[in-house]
């Protein structure tokens, strides 16, 4: 209760601290029970087979802190215009408030926050959506893929998607001719039977 | 241009050009790309059938020939294909993220692992060929029946100090060599990892150097099983394939001996590092994690972009259907990613730049953040190919049943990006490998590297 007078979900720096030690909680739970099996009479192989579903936990913390407090450094120190530099730091909220979000379990089970502050932290999600809407068509574009790479009829660059797919289904085997072989083989003689029976 | 996508482009609130410059490597770096991609993209060579409709033999044969093609014309791109980094982004553009047969392998794995574990005479007899295509190359360490537990592969190679070579050996059907990219048809080398034996001593995995195909005519060596795995998931371009090696005897010379040897007598000397023969792994490791922020950009691209041209429904009877990616949650489920995939893109940065200076350190004798980056780059590998994989499906979804063809481009992104979470290290495995250094430095009440210290700060 104490640590949630200080949490500040516009303070990137706050939602980072509150990585670390969730992951520090899962490491630290995870490292107590292996000495608990290790007291136990476990050996120390034995005990990290016992214990390695909290380790995976652990580790997926870990490495969710290195990736969200990486990003926040980076913005940090690149030398960016102020336009950008907002739309990174917009970014990097959604990123860090998104993985509290659905994340909350293990933030609650390390005593972070309180049900309150998971309520507060999906509504805040949900108001950042309309500031990443107007640039998130150009910070896909940003990253250059041409359409040769991205080979998708959907993702094309000037959005001509429609035209486009009428024209790629024309490729199909099965358009190059109008009635298909298999209709001699297989439709036909069931179509016959068909007709023969009801007279 | 479609009105609705350009009119997106248009609310724009920051400097594309100074974004697209940040994640293109900067000015220079950027401008090169371009003009690898409009090399590529203007030499009608390169051009080819749209491999959604083609077969399997007619996919693998049509990406050799673009593979081969690129080898050929790679001398004529001069200054513009000056290192690794460049000649990976041309081989991108040529082969669109499909497997370069003379490549992936060979400049990947085949190539890297002769260059941090050959000695110098090894480098002079087969470094310089494999740069110039003399010989094909590929690394065989995965077999039927052990991926990711290296310690458990079973096949061996004993040393014979009278004829002064091993005898490379699968003992079982599980032992046979499964998996290898080029294995199978293309390859005439691999580097094949075995457990050593010397005076009936077991000295773990170390590498070996064996020609798989006569030189003459392709054909299999005598003593050696080689074919293909058959159909998979996605890169089906690539003849994964299996090593069967009967009793087959290399020279002393073939095992790569820069960490540890083999002497003409049989003294095994040890390397002064244990696991300095798996610094492939962990180089590839690294460019998975650059994989998985690049993979997911794509999705977010080609996802992001159709939200902004399809509309759908009617908020209120009579109204205009609005854009899809004006729906919140729509927005929900793709903005997050988007923002992953930048989180990702810096991520990716940090790695390939910690795996550059403690490869370099390594080089100078300096070991002492090895394990740090074995950890580092096994917790990443898992944790961003985990997301990116899901990410993938979650865009593929969100393009309603249009995301279902394959003309979306998302089905084969994700079944070709989907087995980096299984090869060069098993996801859960790699968790747990991660793990067992965050808990080693938890329970010594060491503060270890840098990425770890905050383990023992105070909440």
């Amino acid at each position: 209760p104490q640590m949630r007078q200080y949490v500040d979900f516009n303070d990137l720096d706050t939602i980072c601290k509150l990585y670390e030690q969730r992951a520090r909680g899962l490491v630290k739970f995870a490292a107590n029970k292996v000495e608990e099996e290790v007291r136990n009479g476990e050996d120390l192989v034995g005990a990290l087979n016992k214990v390695s579903v909290h380790s995976v936990r652990a580790a997926n913390a870990h490495c969710h802190y290195f990736v969200v407090k990486n990003f926040v450094d980076e913005i940090k120190t690149l030398e960016l215009s102020p336009g950008l530099r907002s739309v990174l730091m917009d970014l990097a909220r959604l990123y860090a408030l998104d993985g509290l979000s659905k994340n909350s379990g293990e933030f609650m089970e390390e005593g972070l926050l309180s049900g309150k502050d998971v309520k507060q932290c999906h509504q805040l999600v949900v108001e950042l959506l309309p500031k990443i809407r107007p640039n998130a068509v150009s910070l896909v574009d940003s990253y250059e893929f041409s359409d040769k790479i991205l080979m998708s009829v959907l993702g094309r660059y000037d959005g001509n998607v429609y035209p486009n797919l009428l024209e790629w289904a024309m490729k199909s085997e099965l358009n190059k001719t109008d009635v298909i072989p298999a209709y001699e083989k297989h439709i036909r003689p069931l179509l016959k039977r068909h007709q023969m029976s009801k007279l | 241009i479609n009105p609705d996508i350009q009119k997106e482009r248009d609310t724009r609130t920051f400097d594309y050009e100074e974004l697209a410059m940040l994640l293109n490597g900067g000015k220079e770096e950027r401008e090169k790309r371009k003009k690898i991609v409009s090399i590529v993209e203007s030499d009608r060579d390169y051009d080819g059938p749209d491999p959604s409709f083609m077969s399997r033999m007619d996919r693998f044969e049509e990406w050799m020939r673009k593979s081969s093609l690129l080898v050929k014309k790679k001398e004529k791109l001069g200054e513009l294909v000056q290192d690794h980094k460049d000649f990976m982004f041309y081989n991108l553009n040529v082969t669109k993220k499909r497997p370069n047969v003379f490549f992936d392998l060979h400049y990947g794995m085949f190539v890297p692992t002769l260059m941090g574990q050959a000695t110098d005479e090894q480098r002079a007899k087969w470094l310089i060929p494999a740069i110039n295509h003399e010989i094909l190359g590929t690394y065989a360490q995965t077999e039927m029946g052990h991926g990711t537990f290296l310690r458990g592969l079973e096949t061996t190679a004993h040393y014979d100090p009278e004829t002064e070579e091993f005898e490379i050996h699968s003992p079982t059907i599980s032992s046979i060599k499964w998996w290898p990219g080029t294995l199978g048809k293309t390859c005439n080398h691999a580097i094949v990892m075995a457990q050593l034996y010397t005076r009936g001593v077991c000295h773990g995995i170390h590498a070996f150097m064996v020609q798989i195909r006569n030189m003459e005519d392709h054909t299999s060596m005598p003593g050696i099983t080689l074919g293909d795995i058959g159909p998979k998931f996605g890169y089906n371009e690539n003849d994964n394939g299996f090593l069967k090696l009967d009793h087959v005897r290399v020279p002393r010379d073939n095992m790569l001996m820069k960490h540890s040897q083999v002497l003409e007598d049989g003294t095994y000397v040890a390397a002064p590092r244990k696991n300095l023969t798996y610094g492939t792994m962990t180089m590839v490791r690294s460019f998975i994690v650059r994989d998985a922020a690049y993979a997911l950009a794509r999705a977010c691209t080609i996802a992001i972009r159709y939200s902004a041209v399809r509309r759908q429904s009617e908020l209120r009877p009579g109204e205009p259907e609005p854009q899809i990616l004006s729906y919140p949650t729509q927005q929900h489920k793709l903005f997050p990613l988007l923002a992953t995939s930048y989180a990702f893109f810096f991520a990716q940065l940090h790695m390939v730049e910690m795996y550059g200076s403690v490869n370099e350190a390594v080089g100078k004798g300096d070991y002492s953040n090895m394990q740090e980056l074995h950890s580092v780059s096994s917790g990443l590998k898992a944790f961003t190919t985990w997301t990116t994989n899901s990410g993938i499906e979650v865009c593929r979804m969100s393009c309603g049943g249009h995301g279902y063809s394959l003309a979306s481009g998302l089905p084969e992104l994700y079944t070709y990006f989907t087995p980096n979470c299984t090869y060069e290290g098993e996801n859960t495995v790699l968790m747990l490998q991660n793990a067992r250094y965050l808990i080693k430095c938890a329970r010594e009440g060491s503060n270890g590297a840098k990425s770890v210290a905050y383990i023992h700060q105070d909440a």
